[in-house]
């Protein structure tokens, strides 16, 4: 986390997505950002080989939220042995859509003058929250009311020391917005929401009791509800 | 804030949350 207002949403370490072994020597770590409402791969290739790199081109496959590259891949000198450097790929969520298993899934072609190389590699579900993910108060309500109870997902966070303003004010910053929050009974009851790129909403419950590292958070709405909650732990991390 | 009832819905909302 960051000091005072300056919290920014969090962005995982780069973790290596293709090894040089199984690509003649391209090495390609990456991991993903959201900044500014736009969506970001960003990587770094690394030359393994013996001999210079040059025209690279990024592919990917189908996804489940329709992810695709909103520009070519700009390497835009060739790349000598042992050099790095570090692309930052704008995305788009307009591309075609297959639901993937697991549905965060992404399926990369990379190639180079060399040939082409295939990784999969897991994006956080947090780069899909758009930032006027923010619901109505009443659309809320009725939406919460309507949505059965088997659709309601549930997970504990243990260890977290903040308070419910601080938890509020962390979790906006990855565009997951409170609504409204309400005491009872000591517990601190956070009403939450968060719109996906594709227009689906995740509504949330985050109880927190004073005294208590423990949270509890509920979440309803489709499957995408559990992977968008479980990034909450990141968040508040 | 307006008192649109919301605020009340709110409060009914974690009431039974917290006490099915």
């Amino acid at each position: 986390g960051g000091v005072g207002t300056t919290t920014s949403a969090y962005v995982a370490p780069k973790t290596v997505w293709l090894l040089a072994m199984k690509a003649k020597g391209l090495e390609i770590a990456g991991t993903f950002s959201r900044r500014g409402g736009v969506i970001h791969m960003e990587l770094s290739l690394t030359n393994k080989a013996m001999s210079v790199m040059t025209d690279f081109a990024i592919q990917f496959n189908r996804n489940s939220f329709g992810l695709a590259p909103a520009g070519p891949l700009q390497v835009l000198t060739p790349l000598s042995p042992n050099q790095t450097t570090e692309v930052s790929l704008p995305l788009s969520t307009v591309g075609p859509v297959m639901k993937m298993e697991p549905l965060n899934n992404l399926q990369v072609a990379v190639k180079n003058n060399i040939d082409v190389f295939y990784f999969s590699c897991l994006y956080p579900i947090s780069i899909l929250f758009v930032e006027d993910g923010k619901m109505e108060r009443q659309v809320f309500l009725a939406t919460w009311k309507d949505i059965p109870n088997e659709n309601e997902a549930q997970f504990h966070i243990k260890d977290c020391h903040l308070n419910s303003d601080a938890a509020s004010s962390k979790l906006q910053s990855s565009n997951i917005f409170t609504i409204a929050k309400r005491t009872v009974d000591n517990q601190d009851m956070l009403y939450q929401s968060i719109k996906l790129t594709n227009g689906i909403w995740v509504l949330a419950e985050l109880r927190l009791q004073a005294g208590n590292s423990n949270y509890t958070v509920s979440g309803v709405l489709e499957r995408e509800s559990y992977i968008a909650l479980s990034y909450m732990e990141l968040a508040l991390r | 804030e307006l008192d649109d009832g919301l605020d009340e819905a709110f409060s009914r909302l974690a009431e039974s949350r917290t006490n099915p």
